[in-house]
């Protein structure tokens, strides 16, 4: 499985997967890259301010998007509903997107590794109990690594 | 504003640094490096992420380094099914669009981009034969299966049947070199 997610400078953020799936699977196997919410999600989530900052600043709440792409056991990702739980923890709990990603592929007892953007922090997300190719550019440079705490 | 930025995977896994050959190493970091460049290039000159990720993925398709395209594991009929799946936060109503069984799409994120973008059908995920009409109506790249082959998969594909189970990775794999996949 391959991935990217892409934020532009309206703060649009996009998932794209693309995969072969498993080595011998049965013709006619669907994996989660195609199932929204196992393999990959992107949503623009509000957060409402509390009501000093609303009083204050007139504001009433705070607009981001946030997107993931994973790769690993796809039906672990399935039947976990995987990158959705982990928006969930975002949308619901104001988790940031890493602490959310790292929160639930902890509790992930196969194989899986995510990336993302965090649109309210602007954050690169990585989060995996494997290893994961994957990498990262922006106007600073761009870095690649394979293994797990490279 | 903010700022544009990029991330991307090509697969995880069980890897170790010295399960892979310095140069199939190599063949990954550099694989990873053009997928980086490609995209942020589209992100730079057209300031657009769906048309970015989908650069950045197409390069990684193309790479028969990764499981994705060309480089396509195998399924247990000695066949290359392949799925993609695209979401965009705010800006398309369909919010996503995937595709799944295709066989003869040279690049299968590209056809889930464009049925991101085509209004006349609403529907999120399609599989199958129709839907590789509708690739050919928009116009993409279509392969012949062989497009997909590569000698390395074949023989995974060739091992994984001898031992009679699905993406079961064992010492002789890892000594061929075995990378994550994903």
């Amino acid at each position: 499985t391959v991935g990217a997610v892409a934020m532009d400078s309206k703060g649009v953020i996009v998932a794209a997967t693309s995969t072969g799936g498993l080595t011998n699977k049965i013709p006619g196997r669907i994996g989660d890259t195609p199932q929204a919410g196992a393999g990959f999600w992107a949503e623009e989530i509000g957060h409402r301010k509390p009501l000093i900052v609303r009083i204050l600043s007139g504001k009433t709440e705070e607009r981001a998007s946030v997107g993931l792409s994973g790769t690993g056991n796809g039906d672990g990702f399935i039947r976990s509903n995987l990158c959705h739980s982990i928006v969930s923890l975002v949308k619901h709990k104001r988790y940031s997107l890493q602490r959310a990603a790292e929160q639930v592929i902890a509790d992930t007892p196969t194989e899986a590794g995510v990336i993302g953007i965090d649109g309210f922090t602007g954050d690169a997300v990585f989060s995996m109990n494997c290893s994961m190719n994957r990498g990262y550019i922006d106007n600073g440079g761009a870095k690649v690594a394979l293994y797990e705490g490279e | 504003m903010v700022e544009p930025r990029l991330v991307i995977h090509g697969g995880a896994g069980e890897l170790t640094p010295n399960q892979l050959t310095k140069e199939q190493e190599k063949a990954y970091r550099h694989g990873l490096r053009a997928s980086l460049e490609a995209g942020y290039q589209v992100l730079k000159e057209k300031d657009d992420a769906l048309l970015a990720a989908v650069a950045a993925v197409v390069s990684l398709e193309n790479n028969e380094v990764f499981n994705a395209g060309k480089g396509a594991v195998f399924t247990n009929a000695g066949t290359n099914e392949l799925e993609a799946s695209v979401m965009a936060s705010g800006q398309y109503d369909k919010k996503a669009a995937a595709v799944s069984l295709v066989k003869h799409v040279k690049n299968p994120i590209k056809l889930a981009a464009e049925l991101l973008k085509y209004e006349q059908d609403t529907h999120v995920l399609l599989a199958g034969e129709a839907v590789e009409k509708m690739a050919e109506e928009f116009g993409l790249e279509m392969v012949d299966q062989s497009y997909f082959f590569t000698q390395k998969r074949w023989d995974e594909h060739r091992r994984g049947l001898k031992k009679g189970a699905a993406n079961t990775i064992d010492d002789e794999d890892k000594e061929e070199g075995y990378a994550p996949k994903g």
